[in-house]
């Protein structure tokens, strides 16, 4: 008998880019992931919300660590030159299939890491999966609290 | 043979909600979270970047439709009050396992939306997944290229 969430996963490789102030016009999203792309830059993890009345908005992309000078200098060659790097962080995701009829998973999910204090930094959610961005040095106490509101063994 | 992308898909049955003004403080994420899910609203596509010097970050959230003006009101009820909805929107998708090891299938995507002068009013991806959110009547337009420049055939 499982229950929505079957896994809880962390990783530590990624350090996270966010580039400010994006014109939200055709072509934008376009010319900063080619950017990364013609630098073989791998990204994960883009994230980009809605633009506000200016018609400005921001995207978070996640990059190897060993990468994100390096994707901050094409960036900011093309133009973007505001873009902060975070790399003292980790990622923590939680998946299951049952995510996709259990829709309270996100809300649990993020409370956990609420009653923690533990800030997020950033969030992205699928179906079957939700992932944030904390502070590094949360990851123990958020993984083991995690592990437990699922009803999961850490291993 | 195939491509890193196996399938492209989209979805016209969800309005998105964008929170702005969102102190980044523990807490407020499981706010928003769970006042949706005390009303019983499913959300999907979870987008929030990292916040501005300001501290201040904004949340996309898709629900469904019929549901966008209940939950305007329960997070206006919590003291979200500048919440936009959009309902004249399509959610299209590229889906593959090739994508874990294809970096450039997502700056793919988006240049053939850029190249068809179509705006992504949000995104985001995760390893084998990337989604776009985009304006209804841009669908048909983004679903014949994008499976065209992907090597699809459009069932
Ligand atoms: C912000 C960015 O996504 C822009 N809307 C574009 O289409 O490229
Ligand atoms: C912005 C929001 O995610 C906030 N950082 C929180 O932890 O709830």
């Amino acid at each position: 008998e499982g229950g929505a969430v079957t896994g809880i996963s962390h990783d530590f490789n990624d350090a996270q880019l966010t580039v400010y102030n994006i014109k939200d016009q055709f072509g934008q999203a376009a010319n900063i992931l080619s950017a990364l792309s013609k630098t073989q830059i791998n990204k994960d993890m883009i994230i980009q919300p809605v633009s506000n009345d200016d018609g400005i908005t921001r995207m978070t992309i996640s990059v190897p660590k060993q990468d994100a000078d390096r994707a901050q200098k094409a960036l900011s060659t093309l133009g973007y030159d505001h873009v902060e790097v975070d790399t003292d962080i980790v990622k923590i995701s939680a998946i299951g299939s049952g995510m996709k009829t259990d829709h309270t998973v996100s809300a649990t999910f993020l409370q956990v890491l609420a009653n923690n204090e533990i800030n997020t930094r950033a969030i992205a959610t699928s179906e079957i999966k939700i992932s944030v961005i904390v502070r590094a040095d949360h990851a123990e106490t958020a993984l083991t609290k995690l592990h437990s509101a699922f009803g999961l063994d850490r291993k």
